[in-house]
């Protein structure tokens, strides 16, 4: 399960960088 | 959602997003914007770090469909320029009553909140050494009179 929450945080961790690029971008 | 203690530097800042929610939509979104970006800087590892900024950028994305027209949220100089005199504009009317000799909880608010949105202006690049001063003079000052008017004792 460590592996898979790890994985999970930094799928989660990328998403919210590429959202808050995508917010900016569009400024 | 309750703030978790790692994101506690940002929450004057969400705090002043709140009160700005009706007056002006434009300050609150930026607010909300710089906590976005502080947030993931200070924790966006913890789960329950990771869930309220998720939150937080559901709002932010919901804000900027419903504000799509306004030129302060889709061109970055307007923004800047919008935040910038709103800050200002806090900071002269609390500067006036300091030195009318006029201390009261308004002027000591609007000096502090003028140096939390002289910290949003970091969202759109680095801040003039006018503003590094404006920022250190106003959260100095709005310290200092709170402690003076707490201890009973006259501002100088």
């Amino acid at each position: 399960t460590g592996s898979v929450g790890t994985s999970v945080a930094s799928a989660e961790q990328d998403e919210l960088s590429n959202r808050l690029a995508k917010l900016r971008d569009q400024m | 959602m309750a703030l978790p203690a790692q994101l506690r530097p940002i929450q004057h800042h969400l705090r002043t997003a709140q009160e700005h929610e009706a007056r002006d939509p434009v300050v609150a979104y930026y607010c909300r914007l710089y906590a976005m970006q502080s947030g993931m800087k200070l924790d966006s590892k913890t789960p329950e770090c990771r869930k309220f900024l998720i939150k937080l950028m559901d709002q932010l994305e919901s804000m900027k469909k419903e504000m799509s027209d306004h030129d302060s949220i889709t061109q970055e100089v307007v923004g800047n320029a919008h935040i910038e005199n709103y800050a200002l504009k806090m900071f002269i009317y609390a500067d006036n009553e300091d030195r009318g000799g006029r201390f009261h909880k308004n002027m000591i608010k609007s000096f502090y909140t003028s140096s939390l949105l002289l910290d949003v202006l970091c969202v759109f690049g680095e801040l003039s050494e006018e503003n590094i001063q404006h920022r250190k003079y106003a959260r100095w000052k709005a310290t200092y009179i709170h402690n003076c008017l707490k201890s009973g004792e006259t501002p100088q």
